[in-house]
């Protein structure tokens, strides 16, 4: 009689476990905005066998956000998920794997975020903080505050902001802006931008050095403002794709 | 009356009889959700 067909990839089998790695691997690796992500959860799996040891895999994936800036050297598995309460950001991801003579490669990838229903959070933590649109206008002020009052007090090099990461905004008890943003060293010290900030650039590609602020803006009862940036130091390899220049 | 009687005892009968305690495998997707639900 024939064999019987191998029974269906379950989606917690250490093969589909294994082909998730690589894929979300592949996705942090590619990715050039934002944060690092997580795999949550498996959703399905669905093997096609091509041939002896040739296998196309695809996967569906539910991952989330964690805390790491996608330009952070931290290695993922060092990375908080950012928790239901502080706002989690979903990613739906759709790969196509192969699995040839037993090494796993990403042959496609689609993946779309979306961060959780204020409603959810709100129902949860009534007075917790919720995201705000990165184009929101106390966001933006609050980001430069910050990024001014530190590269007015720093003795390191002057930073330029490369992107704003996301932006909260409470109002109970206090209104309170906090913002995360991802910053790059210019080749002036913060002395030289007082006299010429538009020679100020962004170190070259062998030179790069980028880091992350966070920020947090107290505005009532009284205004009060807390910054504090990290730099990462060279990464070799590690580039900065400019916003409208990435592929998708 | 007697046929109907028979043929639910034979129905009954023909059932694969399951051990006792036998819990069905899990479905094998999705998986396990490692943090939480959104």
């Amino acid at each position: 009689a024939p064999a019987a067909p191998p029974a269906p990839l379950g989606c917690d089998d250490p093969e589909s476990e294994a082909a998730a790695e690589v894929a979300v691997n592949y996705i942090n690796g590619h990715s050039h905005h934002g944060y690092k992500f997580a795999l949550n959860r498996i959703e399905d799996v669905r093997v096609v066998p091509q041939g002896p040891n040739n296998d196309i895999i695809f996967l569906e994936l539910d991952l989330l956000e964690t805390k790491c800036p996608i330009l952070s050297p931290t290695p993922l598995a060092n990375c908080t998920v950012r928790s239901f309460t502080e706002h989690a950001v979903e990613g739906d991801c759709d790969v196509k794997l192969q699995k040839l003579d037993g090494k796993i490669s990403v042959l496609a990838s689609k993946c779309h975020s979306h961060a959780d229903s204020s409603e959810d959070i709100s129902k949860v933590c009534p007075d917790c903080p919720q995201l705000a649109s990165l184009n929101n206008t106390e966001v933006l002020e609050t980001v430069s505050a910050a990024l001014n009052d530190f590269n007015s007090k720093t003795t390191g090099p002057y930073l330029r902001l490369l992107e704003i990461g996301r932006g909260k905004i409470q109002y109970h008890p206090a209104h309170v802006v906090a913002v995360e943003f991802a910053v790059g060293a210019t080749n002036c010290s913060a002395e030289e931008a007082k006299v010429n900030v538009g020679a100020c650039q962004l170190l070259p590609e062998d030179q790069s050095n980028f880091g992350f602020c966070i920020g947090t803006m107290v505005k009532l009862p009284t205004q009060n403002l807390e910054v504090d940036c990290q730099l990462y130091g060279h990464q070799p390899g590690v580039t900065y794709v400019h916003a409208g220049q990435d592929t998708s | 009356p007697v046929t109907k009687r028979a043929v639910a005892e034979a129905a009954q009968h023909d059932k694969v009889p399951r051990p006792v305690g036998f819990v069905p495998p899990p479905p094998p997707c999705p998986g396990k959700i490692r943090h939480f639900d959104i």
